[in-house]
Parts: structure tokens; C-alpha cells; sequence
């Protein structure tokens, strides 16, 4: 089980 | 045939449109430790610029390592980079994985 979550936060940078 | 040494370029990203105009994933404590461009919106000032792509990963902004900061922090300096007054451009710092 790894330490990191799977997802991955992404944002917009506008 | 040998393994091409992954590059870092530096790219201006002049301020010549009203949005910047990127999506970033990844931060520390993800499994994308570096934010990575994953989407430039036609229009931006990062499109106009031409040398930033989808997949490289951003190293350092206006020389402000990346590295260690969160997601929302790493999206906040970009964000302020581009809204400050006191430059007309931004430095990015990209690496990209396998070039």
C-alpha cells in the first residue's frame, strides 16, 4: 500500500 | 542506444495575455512529487509563448524551487508570479522527463 494518495491534485493556474 | 540525459530549460513566459492560461498536477506528498503541466489553454500567455508542453514538469518559478511544496502552494506561486506588477514576464524552470 504506498504512502502517497493515488490521485492527483490538479488545478488551473488562469 | 544511450538514455537521453533528462534536460532543464529555462522558458520566459512573457505576460501578453490576461491569463496565464495552465493546469498543474501534482505536489509534494503525491506520486507527481513536482507539479506537471497537463493542460495549456489556448489564448494564454503560456500557449502564446510556445516552449511550454503538456508533460514537462516545473522545477522552479521566477527561481523559486518547486520542490517540497504542496499542490495549492506550488499553484499559488505561479498564480502570483503572473499577477505580480513587478515583472512583465515569468522564468520557468522545466524539466522534460526522457527528452
Amino acid at each position: 500500500v504506498s504512502k502517497n494518495p493515488q490521485w492527483v491534485p490538479v488545478t488551473w493556474v488562469f | 542506444s544511450p538514455v537521453p540525459a533528462p534536460t532543464a530549460t529555462l522558458v520566459r513566459v512573457l505576460k501578453n495575455s490576461n491569463t496565464l492560461g495552465i493546469a498543474i498536477e501534482g505536489g509534494a506528498n503525491t506520486r507527481q512529487p513536482l507539479p506537471r503541466i497537463v493542460t495549456i489553454q489556448k489564448g494564454g500567455s503560456a500557449h502564446n509563448c510556445g516552449q511550454l508542453r503538456v508533460g514537462q514538469i516545473i522545477l522552479e518559478v521566477n527561481g523559486i524551487s518547486l520542490k517540497g511544496q504542496e499542490h495549492k502552494d506550488a499553484a499559488r506561486i505561479i498564480a502570483e508570479a503572473f499577477k505580480t506588477k513587478e515583472k512583465d514576464h515569468i522564468d520557468f524552470l522545466v524539466f522534460e522527463p526522457g527528452l
